[in-house]
C-alpha cells in the first residue's frame, strides 16, 4: 500500500512510503492528528571565524551556520507487524538509524537511535540531532525540565530576568534536557522523553530538536586541551526518545509516568537452568 | 559475598562537573567508565545473593550489560534459562522483555507456569549480515518486586505441543 503505518489501540504513527520518513501521529483514544517529519541532520562545528576564534569543543557548542545539514533525506525500511510489536526499521546511512516501535497497550512511540561512528573524511566536526517539525503554532515557546522535577518554560531568544542580546541564534537556544522536552500550541501537546541528558531546544515554531552525538576536530580552549572525539567504543551511540502526542489537560500526567518508567526502568536477570534450594530446609 | 560500596565511590567521583558534562580529557573518561564497572562487579554479587535469599533459589545469576546492543550470552547460547525482572517503581508496571536468541521456537512460562504469547523478531542490525534474532514477551512486575519467568527452546512445532500439553497437564 502507499502508506506505511504501525498501531496499537492508542496510537498509529504513518510513514512517508517514498522517504520512509514519518510524517504523522494519531493519539486515537483521544482523536488528535498531527503531521509530524522526523529526520537526523548534522551542524558543522565552528573552528572560529571571523566573528569569534572560538570553536565547538567538550564546553561550546558552536555551529558554522544557522542550518544543520540532512544526514539523509530518506531512509530504507523495513517493516515488522507481530502480535507483541510493530516496528519500522529506517536505514539513514551507514553511521545513522532507528527503529520506531509500538508495544500493546502504550501510548508513546518508542524511537530507538544508533548513531556513530560519526565520519569526518572531509575535516568537518559534526554535532547531530534529532529533530521533529510540526505545523503547531507554538509562539517561540518550549518546556525543558530541570532533573525530571521542575518544566522551565523557555523562549526563543530570550532570557527571563535580563535582556539578551542574542549572538549565537542556535547555541544561545539551547538548554539542558534531562527528562523531557516538549512544545504546546495549547490544545496538544508533544512531548520527546529522553533516557539521558542531552541539549534541546526549538528553533523555529512547531520544530523540537535533540542532540545525540557530537565528534568534533578542535579543543575548545577552554581547558580540556583536546577535542571531543571518543576514538572507543564510545564513538557508536544507542538510546531512545519516546514520543507523546496529547491534550494539554492529559499531558502532564503522560509524561510524568513515562519519564519515571525510563529512569526507573526495570531490570533483568538472567540464570541459566539447573539451581539448588538456598535453604537447607 | 557482595559489596556496593565500589559502586557507591564510583557514583560519588562522577558527582565531578567534568563527569558530569563529559568535558574531560579521553583517559578521564576512560577512567570514570572504569571506575563505574570496576563497582558494577561487586554490585551483581549482592543482587544475586538477595535474589536468591528472596526466590529461595541459589542460581548462577547472569548480569547482560550489553543487552541494548543485542547481546546476551545465556539468552543467544541456552536452550532453557530463568528470567527474573525487576521493577524499582512503586507500582505495577508492564514491561515487554526483549532478548538476543538464536532463531527457533521458545516457550515461556510465568511465575505461576502459565504460557505466555511472545514473538520472535529478526533485527534491523542485520541488513545484509548475518540474521540476529530477539524474543520478546511482556512481563508483568508487581511494585518493588519481581517476577520470575522461564524460558524453554523448542526444536519444532510438534514438541511445542507436546510441551503445553504437559504444561496443561501439570496445571489441572
Amino acid at each position: 500500500s502507499q502508506v506505511l503505518a504501525i498501531e496499537n489501540e492508542y496510537i498509529r504513527a504513518t510513514f512517508d512510503s517514498n522517504t520512509g520518513l514519518l510524517m504523522k501521529i494519531d493519539n486515537v483514544e483521544q482523536k488528535l492528528s498531527l503531521p509530524v517529519s522526523q529526520g537526523f541532520f548534522w551542524y558543522n562545528a565552528s573552528t572560529g571565524d571571523e566573528k569569534s576564534t572560538q570553536a565547538s569543543g567538550a564546553y561550546i557548542f558552536r555551529p558554522t551556520h544557522l542550518e544543520p545539514l540532512p544526514v539523509s533525506r530518506w531512509a530504507k525500511v523495513r517493516l515488522v507487524k507481530t502480535a507483541l510489536v510493530q516496528e519500522v526499521h529506517q536505514n539513514f546511512s551507514a553511521w545513522c538509524s532507528q527503529v520506531v516501535r509500538l508495544y500493546p497497550g502504550q501510548r508513546h512511540l518508542e524511537l530507538e537511535w544508533t548513531v556513530g561512528p560519526i565520519p569526518v573524511e572531509e575535516h568537518w566536526g559534526k554535532e547531530v540531532i534529532s529533530r521533529f517539525d510540526t505545523p503547531m503554532r507554538t509562539n517561540g515557546e518550549f518546556y525543558t525540565d530541570s532533573n525530571g522535577r521542575e518544566i522551565l518554560k523557555r523562549r526563543r531568544d530570550r532570557r527571563p530576568t535580563w535582556r539578551l542580546s542574542q549572538t549565537e541564534p542556535v547555541a544561545g537556544n539551547y538548554y539542558p534536557v534531562n527528562t523531557r522536552i516538549y512544545i504546546t500550541d495549547g490544545h496538544m501537546q508533544l512531548a520527546v522523553v529522553t533516557d539521558r541528558s542531552q541539549g534541546g531546544s526549538s528553533l523555529k515554531d512547531g520544530s523540537l530538536e535533540l542532540m545525540v552525538h557530537r565528534r568534533l576536530l578542535e579543543d575548545d580552549a577552554r581547558g580540556v586541551g583536546e577535542p571531543l572525539m571518543e576514538s572507543g567504543a564510545g564513538s557508536t551511540v544507542r538510546g531512545r526518545h519516546f514520543l507523546l502526542l496529547s491534550s494539554v489537560s492529559d499531558a502532564a500526567a503522560r509524561h510524568r509516568l513515562l519519564a519515571e518508567e525510563v529512569v526507573l526502568a526495570p531490570q533483568v536477570v538472567l540464570a541459566q537452568g539447573g539451581s539448588s534450594l538456598y535453604y537447607a530446609r | 559475598t557482595g559489596d556496593s560500596a565500589p559502586l557507591n565511590e564510583a557514583m560519588a567521583v562522577l558527582q565531578h562537573h567534568d563527569a558530569v558534562t563529559g568535558t574531560a580529557r579521553q583517559n578521564v573518561a576512560d577512567d570514570y567508565a572504569r571506575q563505574l564497572a570496576a563497582g558494577w562487579g561487586p554490585c551483581e554479587v549482592l543482587v544475586s545473593n538477595a535474589l536468591s535469599q528472596l526466590s529461595y533459589y541459589k542460581q548462577n545469576f547472569s548480569f547482560c550489560r550489553e543487552l541494548n546492543i543485542s547481546i546476551c550470552p545465556v539468552s543467544q547460547n541456552s536452550e532453557h534459562f530463568q528470567v527474573t525482572v525487576y521493577n524499582p517503581l512503586g507500582r505495577k508496571v508492564n514491561h515487554t522483555v526483549r532478548l538476543p536468541v538464536g532463531q527457533g521456537i521458545f516457550f515461556v512460562k510465568d511465575p505461576d507456569g502459565k504460557a505466555v504469547v511472545n514473538d520472535v523478531v529478526m533485527l534491523p542490525s542485520s541488513f545484509g549480515k548475518k540474521d540476529q534474532w530477539e524474543l520478546l514477551f511482556s512481563a508483568s512486575v508487581p511494585a518493588l518486586g519481581f517476577s520470575i519467568y522461564t524460558v524453554d527452546k523448542v526444536s519444532d512445532r510438534n514438541s511445542l505441543q507436546a510441551i503445553s500439553r504437559k504444561h496443561r497437564s501439570h496445571d489441572k
